[in-house]
């Protein structure tokens, strides 16, 4: 188990609980959403105490997992690549769908919200291309709407 | 002074073990 987290590291905390989301139904999205949050961790702090412990004690986590996995996608960036893109996308669709169909809900909400952050973890591959842009700003802008017009009562156009 | 270049060389040297470490887990 992880140290608690570092306040300074707070922008790191939703991909780690995403990562926890799919230990069991997607281990590889899991190395992924935290292989992203280390990095991401380290270019926010590394120097202070706090931060290095908690970086450290992912580190070896990570480092664990990838020695006692078989999983293709964890060991080859590259499939591993094709993996998340292919699920991000999944998860988009499935919220998509469901917006265009009208069915608003807190599972589309966070469905486009995940997805978001999916889209985001693509950059541990490198710069993210032009589509994958387009729909993570999409996939955000549409979760922050949505919710906010189930929260003022209002119907989502 | 000696003492504060000691403990940045020693602070460096821990970020660059974290950095070779993650370079090297990628790598794996």
């Amino acid at each position: 188990s992880l140290p608690p987290l570092p306040p300074q590291l707070k922008a790191i905390q939703h991909y780690l609980k995403t990562a926890t989301e799919h230990d069991k139904r997607d281990p590889v999205v899991s190395y992924y959403c935290r292989l992203y949050a280390l990095q991401n961790g380290m270019e926010i702090d590394k120097k202070s105490p706090e931060c290095r412990v908690f970086h450290v004690t992912l580190m070896d986590y990570l480092e664990k997992v990838k020695k006692e996995t078989d999983s293709e996608a964890v060991h080859n960036e590259v499939v591993g690549q094709a993996h998340m893109e292919n699920y991000a996308l999944k998860v988009f669709l499935y919220a998509d769908n469901e917006d265009r169909a009208s069915r608003f809900n807190k599972n589309v909400v966070k469905s486009f919200y995940t997805a978001g952050m999916l889209f985001d973890t693509l950059s541990v591959f490198g710069e993210l291309s032009e589509d994958i842009e387009k729909n993570r700003k999409y996939a955000k802008w549409k979760a922050a709407y949505i919710h906010r017009c189930l929260k003022n009562g209002e119907t989502p156009v | 002074p000696s003492t504060v270049g000691q403990s940045t060389a020693a602070a460096s040297g821990e970020q660059d073990e974290l950095s070779q470490r993650l370079a090297k887990l990628r790598q794996m």
